[in-house]
C-alpha cells in the first residue's frame, strides 16, 4: 500500500493503491491466477468546500458544509468507494477440480464522500 | 498450517475452502483459461461503452449466466475400459463427484466432453454410434458391467472421433435444481457405425486415449450485487 504522510493538513478523499499478493498471504500454491490484485482503498478527507469537487452525493456536500461551520455538532462525510470493478479467480479445490469464480467488487476504481 | 481467524473468515466470505494437501498437478485445461482470460478482460469495464459491458453474473462465451465455473474430471479415468460385450468397440464407464455442489447454487450447464484424443488413422472414414447411459443402482463389485441397470440417455452417430463431442445433459433432463446427484455416474458405449474390420487393437487404444470431463456452470445468487442505482 502507498501510505500518505500527513504532510498536507488534509488530504483529499480518493483511492489510494494496494496491491494484495497471494504469495504474501500463502494462497499461491492453489489459487492458479491471478498472482494478486490491485484492490485499492480509499483515504483523505471530505472538508467543505473540497467534498464538492469529489463524486460526492449532494447530502454528503450538506454534511461537510454542516461540519465546516459547527464540527462538534456534525462529523465530516465518509470517504468510502463508490465504483468498483469485479475479478475472476482461478484455483483448485479440494476434489481437484479446476474452478473459475468471479466475484464483484473487489477492486476500488473510484472513491466519494458519503 | 492452522489458519489465522482472519484468514478463515476471508475464505468463507469468498466461498472458499483451505487446501487440504499439496498443490494438485493437473494441468489448467485450455477452456478454463480462455474463461479466466475472458474474465479479466470484461473486468475493466471503464474503456468499454456503456451497451457492450459485460452482464454481470453471466459467462458470455457459454452464453449462460453463471458466476462459478467447475472443470470435473472423469473420476474413473484411470480405471482400464473393461472387455466390451458384443459388437460394441468401446464400453466405458465414466464417473463424477458433484459432491461439491451447494444448494444455493442454479446449475446453468453441465456440459460433458468426451476426447478421444484425435486417434489419427483409426478408420477416419469409419462413422461410429455413440451411447450414453446413466448407471443406475449399486453395482456388485467383480459384477460384469452389462448386468448393471442402465437407462439409456441418448445416442448419436459422428463421422469420426477426431474433435472433442460435447454432450448437454441439462437439456437431457438429468439435473434440475430438486435433483442435485452427489455424484454423476454413466456408461459410454462405442461401435463401428459400419461393419468392417478395426486395426487390431484399436478398440483398446481408443479406451486409452478417452478424456472425459464436465464442465459445470452454477450461478450463486448471494454474489451477484444488484446494479447500483444511477445518482438522483
Amino acid at each position: 500500500a502507498t501510505h500518505h504522510s500527513p504532510d498536507s493538513p488534509d488530504p483529499p478523499c480518493a483511492a489510494r493503491q494496494l496491491y494484495i499478493n497471494f504469495q504474501e498471504v500463502g494462497w499461491h500454491n492453489w489459487i492458479i491466477a491471478p498472482r494478486g490484485f490491485m484492490a485499492n482503498y480509499c483515504q483523505g478527507h471530505c472538508f467543505f468546500p473540497t467534498a464538492t469537487k469529489i463524486s460526492s452525493l449532494n447530502h454528503a456536500v450538506m454534511q461537510s458544509l454542516m461540519h465546516s461551520v459547527a464540527p462538534a455538532t456534525t462529523p465530516p462525510p465518509c470517504c468510502v468507494p463508490v465504483k468498483l470493478s469485479p475479478i475472476s479467480v482461478l484455483f483448485y479445490d479440494n476434489s481437484d477440480n479446476v474452478v473459475l469464480r468471479h466475484y464483484e467488487d473487489m477492486v476500488v476504481d473510484e472513491c466519494g464522500c458519503r | 498450517g492452522a489458519l489465522s481467524p482472519q484468514a478463515s473468515a476471508l475464505l468463507q466470505t469468498l466461498g472458499l475452502s483451505p487446501p487440504s494437501g499439496p498443490p494438485p498437478t493437473r494441468p489448467v485445461p485450455s477452456v478454463m483459461w480462455r474463461l479466466f482470460q475472458r474474465g479479466t478482460e470484461a473486468a475493466e469495464p471503464q474503456d468499454l461503452p456503456q451497451e457492450s459491458q459485460p452482464l454481470p453474473c453471466h459467462v458470455e462465451e457459454l452464453g449462460v449466466p453463471g458466476n462459478i465455473v467447475r472443470h470435473v474430471l472423469d473420476g474413473g479415468a484411470s480405471a482400464p475400459p473393461e472387455p466390451a460385450s458384443g459388437s460394441l468397440c468401446l464400453e466405458k464407464p465414466l464417473f463424477f463427484n458433484l459432491s461439491f455442489l451447494d444448494l444455493k447454487e442454479q446449475l446453468t450447464l453441465v456440459r460433458l466432453e468426451l476426447n478421444f484424443g484425435a486417434p489419427g488413422d483409426l478408420a477416419p472414414d469409419q462413422g461410429w454410434e455413440l451411447s450414453l447411459a446413466q448407471a443406475q443402482g449399486p453395482r456388485l463389485w467383480g459384477q460384469p458391467l452389462h448386468w448393471h441397470q442402465r437407462e439409456v440417455l441418448l445416442s448419436r452417430t459422428v463421422p469420426s472421433l477426431r474433435d472433442p463431442l460435447y454432450f448437454d445433459m441439462l437439456s437431457l433432463g438429468l439435473m434440475g435444481n430438486s435433483t442435485f446427484p452427489h455424484n454423476l455416474s454413466l456408461v459410454l458405449e462405442v461401435l463401428p457405425a459400419r461393419e468392417g474390420a478395426l486395426p487390431p487393437g484399436s478398440c483398446s487404444m481408443l479406451g486409452r486415449s478417452l478424456e472425459a470431463s464436465l464442465l459445470v456452470v452454477t450461478l450463486d445468487p448471494q454474489l451477484c450485487q444488484p446494479a447500483p442505482r444511477k445518482r438522483r
